[in-house]
């Protein structure tokens, strides 16, 4: 059965819709069934795809509102195997459009079907038996949107750049982590923490890398992403860096990110 | 009399933070008075500018809710001339705070003292009586805390990341710009966009940029900030890159683009 993993990090522009989208073509390409929620209102990760605009309704705006269910929200994409509930601009007004409802940190758990945290369910139940991975791609921002996230995942897999500001959010991270597990979501674990955007002629990659490795031990995947232009290249083409250049550092990386959660996930 | 820009862009890790420090401690350099309103939770700009992390309550969260009052919620930084109102994680909970109230978008506005934007004041009212500047630097996001920047502001100072997916939100960010205009603050204008981490070695740097100039002429400003690894330590020791190390390429970029604004400011 299948596992929901929330790809973020408050932190801007850290490598979370890049992860989301190339962890789910490498993972697809060995044969796992995967869907990308995209919820993020800048809609980067359809982009990234190759969704044009005007595919994108109904979108991730209409699950969390429960206009439409699952399947109604789900589009294929080029790459076999790997599908995409799209989002749109309208997602923009969800943070606000929540906040009066009821089981408004639920939405989206409730949108995939899932059973209750607690409940030793086989993982089928739901969106679980349509998929082995659900990645879910999250906005800069740790409100209602991150939240649902959290809420509905079984992980959370953190991108996190070589650079100073990006270490400094981490711990509100976690301690956010550990609110929604007592309130909301007591099966919430970490898969890992990847290290993003390296580039090994700069000292303060180093540092960080180095830091992060003290402080959070083997939750820090052994696969880094190098900091590699065909990665920025690829969205303009609409698609993941391993089908733009599957031979390039980036793509190399994202494969060897996808062995490393795949072996995780068999020992969680 | 004193403005208020608000430096905003939904994407994430465009060089925000970076632009309102820097541009700030050079307006200051030049005898300005200067104010900078942190107002993104993760305060990036408390920590570029060495305030610790006891020293930020009250801060932004306070001066929203109005629990205090601008000098209330105001520090001194190192820099003379340079003062900040910092901001803690508390300011995670505004946006969802903030729904219920009243001219929930005005709270910032009114914190300011600024009068009603269709009036033709004198440039002295409240807050800008006292700073020629008030920099507010924004969150990744277009929710209630960027749209109370919106709509104190008198002009928007859009940094803009040479990549892909941050050339795709900028039609968004216009989009919101002109809704904020008809409903909340007929005076807001685009004081003006600034590339940045250009790098001269990548193709891509160089397609963004044409791309941009090519949609919005002479809104972009001459002055391009260049991928400078100073500028992404400067950080780590809590000070501007122009006090960390003056005469690298980074800080020299930002003299120029403080001097480009304030051409701008005299002609606007
Ligand atoms: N390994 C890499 N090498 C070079 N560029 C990269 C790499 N990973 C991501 N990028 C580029 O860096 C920018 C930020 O990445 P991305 O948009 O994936 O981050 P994000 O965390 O999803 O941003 P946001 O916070 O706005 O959602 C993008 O322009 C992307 O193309
Ligand atoms: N010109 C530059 N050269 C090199 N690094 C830079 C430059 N400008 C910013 N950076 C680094 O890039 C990262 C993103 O910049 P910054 O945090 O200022 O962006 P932001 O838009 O404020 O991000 P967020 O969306 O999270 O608020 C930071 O680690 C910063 O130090
Ligand atoms: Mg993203
Ligand atoms: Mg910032």
């Amino acid at each position: 059965g299948g596992r929901v993993i929330a790809v973020a990090n408050q932190k801007g522009g850290v490598g979370k819709t890049t992860t989301a989208i190339n962890l789910g073509t490498a993972l697809s390409a060995v044969g796992q069934r995967v869907l990308l929620l995209d919820l993020d209102p800048q809609g980067n990760a359809s982009t990234g795809l190759g969704i044009e605009q005007e595919r994108r309704v109904p979108g991730s705006y209409d699950l969390l509102l429960h206009n439409v269910d699952l399947p109604g929200a789900t589009l294929d994409t080029d790459i076999p195997d790997f599908r995409i509930v799209p989002s749109n601009p309208d997602l923009a007004g969800a943070e606000i459009e929540l906040v009066p409802l009821p089981r408004r940190e639920f939405r989206l758990r409730e949108a995939l079907n899932l059973a209750a945290p607690a409940a030793a369910t086989p993982r089928t139940d739901g969106a679980r038996a349509i998929y082995d991975y659900i990645l879910i791609d999250c906005p800069p921002a740790l409100g209602l949107l991150t939240i649902n996230a959290l809420v509905a995942a079984d992980a959370l897999l953190v991108p996190l750049q070589c650079e100073f500001y990006a270490l400094e959010g981490l711990s509100h991270l976690m301690g956010t982590v550990g609110r929604i597990r007592r309130s909301f979501n007591s099966a919430l674990q970490i898969q890992g923490v990847v290290l993003t955007m390296y580039d090994r002629r700069n000292r303060l990659s180093d540092h960080v890398a180095a830091d992060v490795r003290a402080h959070l031990g083997d939750k820090v995947y052994d696969t880094v992403i190098p900091r590699n232009v065909r990665v920025s290249e690829a969205p303009s083409f609409g698609r993941p860096v391993m089908l733009h250049d599957f031979h390039c550092a980036g793509s190399q990386a994202y494969v060897h990110l996808a062995g490393e959660v795949l072996r995780r996930e068999r020992a969680m």
